[in-house]
This record gives structure tokens, sequence and C-alpha cells, in this order.
């Protein structure tokens, strides 16, 4: 069986899983120290300050090679959180998240919002879809202005692009806005959005789309 | 035929002509936007400087996913340059380096020193050979400080292991020190450089070391 066939198939799973039980999850990729983590985290807190309306129960999935730094960052504003560990693969699979899943599927089936933290390069992890409701790319200003010119097939099925750490622009003498028309010429959908994690700016523009998307009223 | 076996092939052939034409050739790896191209610049223009003694032939060959912006930075400093797009594979192997030696061997022959631009990621490439003489990984301090953590494969086999962008470590809240310790916590030997290609810290360093390979007297 190809690796691809495989895939679909147990990305259907997820998505069934995820539908019934009312689930968005929501697939973050990025090069590595885009800012994936940080997003994580300023997303949990925001919802814990109620930023969102309801009381909505938060899932996160750490994936990465190796380590468990992310998870430990994650896992002390005490979410149900996961550690996901490929070994060498430079991408998450449905496969492996079906199986992350299952392990403890009574607490995941009730949560309202995933959050699933991919692994951090720009290349492969686009090509396997996990069943994911929504695909985010966040990419930092640090990574150069060519940065989403050089990676089509990453950006173009993108819900939101996060452009991050855009305080830091002048420092690595990137162009910005040459990022985001590089952006919206691969992908006129998607969301674009400048950020920076750090500074605040942009994180209202995120929890205003997680808003829209968890159907919640303020 | 699987895929190592059939690269082990071609980076013995690769590294036959390099040794038979005496070139010293650098595999430089690392994540997107950690200043590959920028050190091949600053080298290029350290060697036209006469700041490694005698007259030295570059040539220089850029890999990418997609576009040849990488390999036009780096044609206008007037060295044998080539453009590398993998189209998808996220790392560059000794088979499609064969291939594009092969495609100028005349004027690749007759070259001193060969610096090859590995695809912008942190996890694949470190697994296919070249053929390379030294392998130099470079790592930013916008990437987080536990990249080095992260990726032991990567570092493991590393010759040089530079940590660049050091000037904006507190803007992103890294440790540069705690860097240095895990990347010899990984790997003893190789020479570990402090750099920013920017402010024009451990550029010293880097030509000393390649000083020292080159066999070149000052
Ligand atoms: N100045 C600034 N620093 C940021 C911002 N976002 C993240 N950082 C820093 O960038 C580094 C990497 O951030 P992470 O959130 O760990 O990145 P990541 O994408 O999760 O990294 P990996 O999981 O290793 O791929 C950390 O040192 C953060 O403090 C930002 O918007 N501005
Ligand atoms: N401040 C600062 N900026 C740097 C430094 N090195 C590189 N940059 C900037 O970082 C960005 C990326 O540098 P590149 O040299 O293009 O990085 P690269 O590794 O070749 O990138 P890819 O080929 O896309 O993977 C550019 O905007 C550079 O100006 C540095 O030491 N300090
Ligand atoms: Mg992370
Ligand atoms: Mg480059």
């Amino acid at each position: 069986i190809d690796v691809l066939t495989e895939n679909k198939r147990f990305a259907k799973d997820n998505r069934r899983f995820f539908n019934e039980n009312e689930i968005i999850a929501i697939n973050i990729m990025g090069a590595v120290g885009s800012g994936k983590t940080t997003l994580i985290e300023k997303t949990i807190l925001a919802i814990k300050n109620k930023e969102l309306g309801k009381e909505l129960k938060v899932g996160a999935i750490l994936g990465d090679v190796f380590g468990d730094s992310d998870f430990k960052r994650v896992s002390k504003h005490s979410v149900i959180a996961e550690p996901l560990n490929t070994g060498k693969e430079c991408h998450l699979d449905a496969h492996i998240l079906n199986h992350t899943l299952h392990q403890r599927i009574d607490e995941f089936k009730n949560i309202d919002l995933l959050l699933i933290e991919n692994v951090g390069n720009l290349i492969c992890p686009s090509d396997f879809d996990l069943g994911e409701t929504y695909r985010v790319v966040i990419v930092s200003v640090t990574e150069g202005e060519d940065v989403i010119e050089k990676h089509p097939l990453t950006f173009v099925n993108a819900d939101v692009i996060i452009i991050n750490k855009v305080t830091l622009a002048n420092l690595v003498d990137v162009d910005v806005e040459k990022m985001v028309r590089d952006a919206k010429k691969i992908n006129s959908k998607a969301k674009i959005i400048k950020m920076d994690l750090k500074d605040g700016i942009g994180i209202e523009e995120w929890i205003n789309f997680l808003r829209s998307v968890l159907d919640v009223s303020c």
C-alpha cells in the first residue's frame, strides 16, 4: 500500500471522529521556530480569559522529531495535552495522529478545540492530510522574505497564513508587505494575519478567526 | 534498489571527483532562513578580498525546493554557480548533485572550494551523504533555544556548528550558551561558532576554519 493511500484512510477516520464529536481540529504547520508552540500557549490563555465567550475545552497534540520541551510548555496550562514524537519522520501523518487520539479517546472526544502542532518543517507536513478541520501555516519574518514564494505547495491549501515576529522585520532586512503579496498570489482565499506573539500584534485577529469557526457568541 | 543504497553509490562517485580534482566540498545545511545563502555570499566576498591568501576559485550550488532567488544572489558575485531545484524533495541527494556537477564538469573540476547550499530543512538533509568533504550546520537563535536538542541526528555528524543571528537572542528570549552546551553534548568534536552575519561576529573564526582546511598560507 502506498503511503498516501494509507494516510487517506486514517485521515477519513480522524475526520469522522472530529465531526461526530463536534471538535474543531486545527493543523498548525511551520518551519522550526516559527512560533507554533507560542501561538498554542497564547490561544489557551485567551480561552481561559474567556476571550472566546463560553467555556471551551481545549486539547493539544505536540508533534516533534525528538524531545518533550513543547509538551512541557503546553501541559502546564492544564489542558488535555499529548506529546507525539516521530523519531525520524519530518512530518505528522494521519496514522500516528489516529493512534495518539485513541490513547485517550474518552478525554479527547469531549473537547471543543484540538490544536495539533506539526513537526517544525515547511516542506513535507503539507502533503499529509491529518483529517483536520482547518490548516494554519505560521511563518516568521526571520526566515527571510523569500520563504513564502519558495514554498508554494505549503501555502496553497492553508486556511490561515500567519506572518509572525513582524517587529523583527527591519533587523533581518525583510519587507513584510512583499511576503503578504506572495501569500496572496499563491492563495487568494486564505486569511492572512500579520502577527507578533511577543508584542501582541495580530492576536485579536486570530481570536476572531477562532470565534467565527467555533461559532461562539461573545 | 533502496534510496540510501543508491545514494551511497553516487556519493562515492562525487567524493572521487572532489578528491581527484583537489576540491574541498562543503555541504551547508540548516532550517529555512538560518543564513545559508548569506554565509555563502560573505565567504565569497572574503575570498575576493584575499582574506584566505592565494587566489582561490569558488563554485556554488544552490539547492531549493522551488525558485531561483538564492541562485541570483550568489551568481552576481561572478563565481561558477548553479541552481538546483528539487521540486518536492526536502533534501538534496548525491544523485541530483552528481547530475548538476556533470552539466558543467569542465568548469567545476577547476575550482578549489565548492559551497553546496542544501534545501532549507533541519531534518532530512543530514540523512543523505552528498560525497562532501565537510558538513556544516547553521542554526539561528530565532528558531528557539531548543532547536539543537530537538534535532540530535542533524548535529551529531557536523564538522562545524554555527549558531547565527546571535545579536537577536534577547529579542526572542534565547540563551545562546544553552545552545552551545546542547551542541557540545550531542557532538563534542565539532567546531562551534557563535555568529552574526549582519554584524560580522564569528566570520573571522569561519574564515580561519576555511583557511585550515584549504591549506592556504596567509
Ligand atoms: N520576538 C518574538 N519572538 C517570538 C515570537 N514568536 C515566538 N518567538 C520566539 O521564537 C522562538 C521559537 O518559538 P516557538 O513557539 O517555540 O516556535 P515553534 O514553531 O513552536 O518551534 P518548534 O516546535 O521547535 O518548531 C522562541 O524563542 C520564542 O520566544 C514573536 O512573535 N516575536
Ligand atoms: N540580523 C541578522 N539577519 C540575518 C543574519 N543572517 C541572515 N540574516 C537574514 O535572515 C534572512 C534569511 O537569510 P538567508 O541567508 O537567505 O537564509 P537561508 O538559510 O539561505 O534561507 P533559505 O535558503 O530560504 O533556507 C535574510 O533576511 C537575511 O538578511 C544575521 O546573522 N543577523
Ligand atoms: Mg514548538
Ligand atoms: Mg538560501
